[in-house]
């Protein structure tokens, strides 16, 4: 086997080949074969092992090279942008022949099988920086820099998903003549589809490699990748997307990278006092969600469920601002208006997309089976009390004692098969009551203690979103437990719970604002005659401007 | 409670999508026309 | 009532790693393309010129009311960028016509001598960008299978 020493002095003359070449004036592609001869003629192709070794060699080089300009940078005082752009020659250089390569591995008639060469040159590649940029953090430590990694990854996604030939591939017209599609060209070429959904893939498995659970010193860099609007455009419009033609296909790669962020966040946002890192982090996170809230809605609509679960009980605006998502076809009633009818709009029947897969949580758990039965019989009895351990997290701490994604999920699962019993359209403050499903919530609402109690109805109130089927039973079951309850500390918390929500800066979901509307308005609630209410002169200031405002 | 989201330097009245000129996280400039690339005919490709 | 969380020892190494990271500032030039044709970095200009974008200046509109000649600087100067998008389309409104064969712009500078339906023949402006400046080419076949 050649000596690192060996392999590290061809790679070294191989790169410096390349970088020179690539800034010659010759178009790349004219070149490139002769180059890669040479490659061949120093074995660099030869076997896996020395393709492997070749690439983090050469992707090592290139980062010594990007800290010795950034290291030098203020030596030679040289603005930041003239250190970046002697950085990008040689960063630039090393991805266009990486995107060479990908380009020519395998053949290229076209046919799917073909690709795979392709797929797995990046997904080494790509798995190579990766390793190397988590090797270089435990390593460097403070001193670590992102830009190496995020400029070569960022210009490999550029490259990469820009058009059907920019994978080497034969322009669309020969795809249809050889794989006899008949598709016109604004239709989805299926081919160049599949392969960019793998590209998208291939991306994503190296940001699952670098989250910032991993690679905090990454993590700016990581948040800016997934905020970056070509990585956007192609996973949640879809590779091939023209104004006509979107889809759906590439929600299930952005999803997860969004959950990871504020999974990372999440401990941190658990304490008011944000520090200065946290605090861009956080901004730059609301920043992004802000653009899908404005550009992808529905987005947030189908993972409101996983956000939720993610996002601590805490952290309110960031809540709202998912909740507050609505399909872009929806038109919603200003929630003041006067004798607002909620069950008279027309969508307050269909059930919102996107629940199924965080039921999943529920699919598992010890007391399924009891759940279903006292669902469908009331019995066994001892259900209802038994459930709170069940919702308790064993040898929790404060502020830590409850599984909340569990209690999301049976509060959801509950509600739903509620929604199913009485059908949609009969849904009202009447139809809820007196069935097994009203006997858990109940159950739930005077069992718990406090910490408890405000996870159930923060479950609750998280099913307050645009006009539908969850957000109108929700609503109403809130209410309702409002008006049963004998003790004034579930009435109290239940206001404590809408409240925050309200009191917080925009956006404010549109059912939390009916419900709570709904709450003050309505004399059978008796709101207003509440010690609570008047437990402060804010307080009272506060529900008397919003009772201004709508009554 | 919260901040103004107004703050973010983000044009959420905006007729147009955001995504397609959003400069990332830590930019309060959205990207000119001159910084965005764009699929022009490659005859236009004269460099 | 949840109350505040006591941070994990992983936790306050991922701060400590992050608090030292974000003194390494990302820039937008790091995530797009070098331009080699623009000066890298973008020279200090007083400060009383007009340091912000203009409003709509990303709209066509905007680039109709631009002059010929800066529509012309910022085709040639700016390829590959909405803003040459933006300058071509303003350019089309003036009635000029890019011809791939020549990849130049031309502007009919007389009614053509002759007109088929494949070429037309006559007097036209075209705007040459390394003497910068517009010239007339006289008997100049417009060959419509170039038309861009």
């Amino acid at each position: 086997v050649e000596s690192d020493s060996e392999l590290l002095e061809k790679t070294e003359r191989l790169m410096r080949d390349w970088i020179n070449l690539y800034h010659s004036n010759t178009p790349p592609n004219k070149v490139f074969h002769i180059y890669v001869q040479s490659m061949n003629q120093h074995g660099i192709l030869k076997t896996d092992d020395s393709i492997t070794r070749f690439f983090r060699l050469s992707t090592e080089l290139c980062v010594d090279n990007c800290y010795r300009i950034l290291n030098g940078q203020h030596a030679n005082n040289a603005s930041v942008l003239e250190a970046r752009t002697k950085c990008f020659q040689t960063l630039d250089a090393f991805a266009h022949l990486i995107v060479m390569l990908v380009k020519h591995s395998g053949s290229n008639t076209g046919s799917m099988s073909e690709s795979t060469p392709k797929i797995n040159l990046l997904n080494k590649v790509l798995g190579i920086i990766g390793g190397v940029a988590i090797h270089d953090q435990e390593i460097r430590n403070e001193e670590f820099q992102h830009l190496p990694y995020y400029r070569i990854l960022i210009i490999l996604l550029m490259e990469l998903t820009l058009g059907p030939n920019n994978l080497g591939l034969p322009a669309m017209n020969n795809f249809q003549h050889q794989l006899g599609f008949g598709i016109n060209p604004s239709q989805v070429d299926p081919l160049y589809e599949s392969i960019q959904y793998q590209v998208l893939n291939a991306f994503c498995q190296t940001l699952k490699l670098l989250k910032p659970s991993k690679a905090p010193s990454f993590a700016f860099a990581w948040l800016d990748f997934i905020g970056h609007r070509i990585f956007m455009e192609k996973c949640l419009n879809g590779p091939n997307s023209t104004p006509s033609i979107i889809s759906t296909k590439g929600w299930i790669f952005y999803a997860p990278l969004l959950i990871e962020i504020i999974k990372f966040l999440a401990p941190f946002l658990r304490n008011v006092e944000l520090p200065h890192s946290i605090d861009l982090l956080y901004k730059g996170t609301l920043k992004v969600l802000l653009i899908l809230l404005h550009d992808f809605p529905e987005f947030l609509c189908e993972y409101c469920y996983e956000l939720c679960d993610a996002i601590p009980p805490n952290a309110i605006q960031m809540r709202n601002l998912v909740l507050s998502a609505f399909p872009r076809n929806m038109r919603l009633p200003d929630p003041f208006t006067p004798n607002l009818k909620i069950d008279s709009l027309p969508e307050i029947i269909q059930s919102p997309k996107g629940a199924s897969n965080t039921l999943s949580a529920l699919a598992t758990v010890p007391f399924r089976k009891e759940l279903d039965s006292y669902l469908r019989t009331r019995s066994p009895v001892t259900f209802l009390c038994e459930l709170r351990g069940y919702l308790q997290n064993p040898n929790g701490s404060d502020g830590n004692r409850y599984n909340i994604p569990l209690i999301n999920a049976l509060v959801l699962f509950v509600g739903q098969s509620a929604i199913q019993a009485i059908t949609p359209k009969h849904i009202s403050m009447s139809s809820i009551a007196h069935s097994s499903h009203m006997d858990i919530f109940q159950n739930l609402a005077v069992d718990l203690d406090t910490e408890g109690r405000y996870l159930f109805l923060n479950a609750i109130a998280n099913q307050l979103r645009y006009p539908n089927s969850h957000t109108h039973y929700f609503s109403c079951t809130l209410l309702y437990i409002f008006a049963e309850s004998n003790t004034e500390a579930i009435q109290e918390q239940i206001t404590r719970v809408l409240l925050e929500r309200l009191i917080v800066n925009r956006p404010h979901p549109w059912g939390l604002l009916v419900t709570f509307i709904e709450l003050i308005k309505n004399q059978s609630f008796k709101f207003w005659n509440h010690e609570f209410v008047r437990c402060a002169p804010e307080i009272e200031k506060l529900f008397e401007s919003v009772a201004r405002s709508c009554m | 409670l919260g901040i103004d989201l107004g703050t973010l330097k983000l044009d959420l009245n905006s007729a147009e999508n955001l995504y397609s000129t959003f400069c990332g996280p830590w930019s309060d400039q959205p990207l000119k026309p001159h910084e965005m690339d764009y699929p022009v005919p490659h005859e236009y490709l004269i460099n | 009532p949840l109350g505040p969380v006591q941070l994990p020892k992983q936790c306050l190494y991922q701060l400590h790693m992050l608090e030292a990271a974000c003194r390494h500032t990302i820039y937008p030039v790091d995530s797009q393309r070098l331009r080699p044709y623009l000066p890298p970095n973008p020279c200090p200009t007083p400060s009383y010129y007009p340091q912000q974008a203009l409003q709509h200046s990303d709209s066509v509109e905007f680039f109709h009311r631009l002059s010929t000649e800066t529509l012309f600087f910022i085709f040639y100067f700016m390829e590959g960028t909405k803003a040459q998008y933006l300058a071509a389309k303003a350019l089309k409104k003036q009635s000029w016509r890019f011809h791939t064969k020549y990849m130049m712009w031309f502007q009919r500078h007389e009614e053509p001598k002759t007109i088929t339906d494949e070429y037309e023949q006559g007097t036209y402006v075209y705007f040459d960008y390394e003497k910068w400046g517009q010239r007339k080419k006289e008997h100049f076949t417009f060959e419509y299978r170039y038309l861009e």
